[in-house]
Formats: structure tokens, C-alpha cells, sequence
């Protein structure tokens, strides 16, 4: 697979953008959080593409906002449950 | 930031579009 660039994903509408960077960013969280995946993934999404591209280059950086994003998600169900 | 909400975060799937695009100011 060739890698994402900023002018690849500036060619292409945000839903797209969003798109592309999902099919790449979620293989990589599967290998961490395989039940969390889609979750994170889908949290991840909503921060800015070029944080995102950053985190393809830097795994540090992908791992680091993957735990901030476990976090923050495990926070949220407790939050859930508690508020039933 | 408003209290809980069930469809959140929009969870990815490969192969799916992917429904959180709504939550994004562009």
C-alpha cells in the first residue's frame, strides 16, 4: 500500500478523507485493542487529518493516543452505565 | 460534553462508511 499523503487526502472530499484514514488507522488498532477497534478508530477519526497522517509515521504517536482514547472511551461506558 | 450519548464515539468498520462525519465541523 502506498502512503497516505496530505495532497492524497486534500484531493478527495472529507467523507473520503475520513474514509481512507479509517481503512489505514484500523488494521493498526486492531493489532492493539482488537475488541475496542472500531471504537477508537472511530474516535481517532474526529481529530485533525494531519495529527492522523502523523500518527502513520510516528507509532509513539499512535500508540500514546490510542491509550488516551481507551481511556477516555472506558470512562464514557462507566459514565453510561452509572447514568442508567 | 453535554452528558452521555449512546452513539458515541461513531465506531469505524472497514468497509462501511464510516458515520461520524456529522460530529466534525469541516
Amino acid at each position: 500500500q502506498e502512503p497516505l499523503t496530505a495532497s492524497m487526502l486534500a484531493a478527495a472530499p472529507l467523507k473520503e478523507q475520513k474514509q481512507l484514514l479509517g481503512e489505514r488507522l484500523y488494521p493498526l488498532i486492531q493489532a492493539l485493542h482488537p475488541t475496542l477497534a472500531g471504537k477508537i478508530t472511530g474516535m481517532l477519526l474526529e481529530i485533525d487529518n494531519s495529527e492522523l497522517l502523523h500518527m502513520f509515521e510516528s507509532p509513539e504517536s499512535l500508540h500514546s493516543k490510542v491509550e488516551e482514547a481507551v481511556a477516555v472511551l472506558q470512562a464514557h461506558q462507566v459514565k453510561e452505565l452509572t447514568t442508567k | 460534553s453535554n452528558g452521555t450519548n449512546v452513539n458515541w464515539p461513531p465506531e469505524f468498520c472497514p468497509g462501511v462508511p464510516w458515520k461520524g462525519l456529522q460530529n466534525i465541523d469541516p
